[in-house]
């Protein structure tokens, strides 16, 4: 049973593991817990699968964590009680929303990103952003996994300096927790939706980071963004500004969300989590379940925007 | 354990690009150790910032004597690490 856990408060990476081992344990038949690769410090890579059954069905891939001290984005991922892994699983068979979605779809939800990251907020540097691989040459170790992906690799708003919070490391895909999931997103052949879940400057964006222009689904996928946000802020009003990601923060080369784009992933997203302006992304624990529950009605948004757009 | 007691975030807001580049020369003065949470894109964008306890006075003096403003948003960093690992130990002792 997943009853002994407290969702309110913060957990280790072996705390959550055993949670998504329990999770899957108490939905058989629905939710599968994955292994897609390992970490630099070989760290297995957990993807929770959900999924009602049948072969190569379309299929939304979600995940948080990928900046380590993020804390806040991998306990929305696992908040029960309208968010996010739980709802999932819980609410099949009885939302309609749910339902529909799990009886077409498959949801793959990647929670700890960066598994060797977070291992290290937790015992060494709570403030630690990067990778852990080690950068040769350089005494500053770890690369920004936000930047490492094959999407104007290298370009501005990346950083080419080790030492730097943006380094974009040696190569694209160099950082094995990218190539695993680039590989599993490529070898499954058919992810219609990328949520990738970060903090904490309240807002959703979609391609592109890398480049000015529009992308060509520009249109729908601002609309659609303007929705789940709306959305969102129907439950505790907490506003978000949408738009793409060089419009609306910055110049970001290497980013999940383009790179998923440009494979072919048309509903490409990345949420920057709630900032009450207090706390950054330290935000008390106290504030995990609301941030999670105004984060999932957005999230179904494009979910079931996906679903009843197939492309 | 790296600990950041007396550490800051600030959050600034830059007026204008003169400015805003002001903000980017700081986060490139290696020995200043200053980690951007926001970074610095646009005018009048917030722009957060953490600084070393050490570096506090010579950041917030660049600040004021560019006439970048600037609020504290943190005031000790470490004291807020404290209470999350408290509520943390908590927890685990109501699951047990």
């Amino acid at each position: 049973s997943t009853g002994t856990f407290d969702f309110a408060s913060y957990h280790t990476i072996e705390e959550i593991y055993g949670w998504m081992e329990a999770l899957a344990a108490a939905h058989p038949g629905l939710v599968t817990r994955l292994q897609i690769g390992q970490s630099y410090e070989k760290r297995p890579l957990y993807v929770l699968k959900f999924s009602t059954g049948g072969a190569g069905r379309p299929a939304i891939w979600l995940d948080t964590g990928i900046h380590s001290r993020e804390w806040i984005t991998q306990a929305t991922g696992v908040v029960p009680s309208s968010p996010l892994a739980v709802q999932i699983a819980e609410e099949y068979g009885k939302d309609p929303a749910v339902t529909a979605i799990l009886d077409s779809m498959d949801i793959f939800f990647e929670i700890v990103t960066n598994p060797d990251g977070f291992a290290y907020t937790h015992s060494t540097n709570r403030l630690w952003r990067k990778t852990r691989s080690v950068n040769a040459g350089s005494s500053c170790v770890g690369v920004d996994p936000n930047r490492n992906w094959d999407a104007g690799f290298g370009g501005p708003g990346s950083s080419s300096n080790p030492c730097s919070e943006t380094y974009h490391g040696p190569y694209a895909h160099s950082e094995s927790e990218v190539s695993a999931i680039a590989d599993f997103i490529l070898r499954h052949g058919n992810v219609k939706a990328a949520v990738s879940i970060h903090s904490y400057s309240q807002m959703l964006m979609f391609p592109y980071g890398y480049k000015a222009a529009p992308a060509p689904d520009r249109r729908e996928l601002n609309d659609l963004a303007a929705e789940a946000v709306r959305d969102l802020a129907a439950v505790y009003g907490t506003e978000y500004t949408y738009g793409s990601i060089i419009d609306t923060i910055y110049q970001a080369a290497g980013t999940t969300v383009d790179w998923a784009y440009d494979n072919g992933v048309k509903f490409s997203y990345t949420f920057e989590l709630r900032d009450t302006g207090r706390y950054g992304f330290l935000l008390p624990a106290g504030q995990i379940v609301p941030t999670a529950r105004e984060t999932w009605p957005a999230l179904l948004d494009i979910m079931l925007h996906a679903l009843e757009h197939p492309y | 354990e790296e600990l950041f007691v007396g550490d800051q975030v600030l959050r600034a807001v830059a007026g204008d690009e003169e400015q805003l580049a002001l903000l980017r020369d700081l986060g490139e003065q290696a020995e200043l150790q200053v980690d951007f949470w926001r970074g610095p894109t646009k005018p009048n964008l917030p722009v957060d910032l953490r600084v070393p306890f050490r570096s506090l006075q010579a950041v917030k003096s660049f600040l004021e004597a560019n006439g970048v403003a600037y609020s504290v948003m943190i005031e000790d960093v470490q004291e807020l690490l404290d209470e999350e690992k408290k509520t943390m130990a908590l927890s685990r002792r109501l699951e047990r």
